[in-house]
């Protein structure tokens, strides 16, 4: 099974 | 004081189509240089970037840098109250609590305005490190979008696979197996419907078809779609405007459990 990840774990909070 | 005005209106009709689906509210800051926006949609697995470059308007003035908070449902439904070769401008003043779209037929014989209250929105903006993809692959829009479509009854997830013979798009469930290859094509006499691939290395990523379908709602602005994949990071599905700007989509891959 695959699971969806956050665009949160790649793109910092500037 | 800030004033756009576009008399490719329908340009800015379509952008509104492309992020409805997506996002319900989202900021968009204005400059001297243009304008933009980034949103995430609410489950925070995609991102949306829209550039207007000013020098893509036919009248651009932005006194001082703007952040115009609005409801995209609600400025959608304006929107739709444009005709398609309408003449469309976004005023604001300083500070303003509210904007006004104003609406001209070419004929300069009717015209429209629409006053929209604007939302204090607190969002937070993320930082997009500059990558070098190992495939980039372009193809006509409405491929991607027929694509994307006849997967998407198969399964919740479409594997995206760049090799340097093409890119193939598979989804596998219940009812069984799709696969759909395409090819690099030798040549084509329009070169809006040629399928271009630069590839660095083979590059192999699971998606939710749920957002691609989102993401292909921006078939409307440009003939052509730009995919960009490298191992373990987010897609880039992107679509120009114009030459003022782009839609970009970026989309976070499934990974291993």
């Amino acid at each position: 099974m695959s699971k969806q990840a956050s665009i949160l774990s790649f793109f910092n909070r500037r | 004081m800030f004033e756009a005005r576009l008399v490719q209106g329908n340009l800015l009709k379509k952008v509104l189509e492309s992020l409805k689906d997506l996002l319900t509210e989202a900021s968009w800051d204005c400059a001297d240089t243009g304008i933009q926006l980034q949103a995430m949609d609410n489950s925070h697995v995609s991102l949306v970037s829209v550039q207007l470059r000013a020098d893509g308007f036919d009248k651009f003035r932005c006194d001082r840098q703007l952040s115009m908070g609005m409801n995209l449902t609600s400025m959608s439904k304006i929107l739709r109250c444009a005709a398609n070769d309408d003449i469309i401008t976004i005023k604001a003043q300083d500070q303003a609590d509210n904007v006004t779209f104003v609406f001209e037929s070419p004929n300069q014989e009717k015209v429209a305005d629409y006053e929209m209250k604007l939302m204090n929105l607190d969002q937070e903006h993320l930082g997009i490190p500059e990558t070098d993809y190992a495939a980039v692959i372009k193809l006509p829009a409405a491929e991607f979008q027929r694509i994307i479509k006849d997967l998407s009854q198969f399964g919740e997830s479409v594997v995206i696979s760049c090799t340097k013979e093409g890119v193939k798009f598979s989804a596998a469930g219940d009812i069984g197996v799709g696969n759909i290859k395409l090819a690099q094509t030798a040549s084509v006499d329009k070169e809006e419907e040629a399928v271009t691939i630069e590839m660095q290395e083979p590059v192999t990523l699971t998606f939710a078809c749920r957002y691609l379908n989102m993401f292909t709602k921006a078939t409307c602005l440009a003939p052509q779609v730009t995919l960009s994949m490298s191992p373990e990071v987010p897609l880039v599905v992107e679509y120009k405007i114009g030459d003022m700007g782009h839609v970009r989509y970026y989309l976070a891959p499934k990974i291993e459990d």
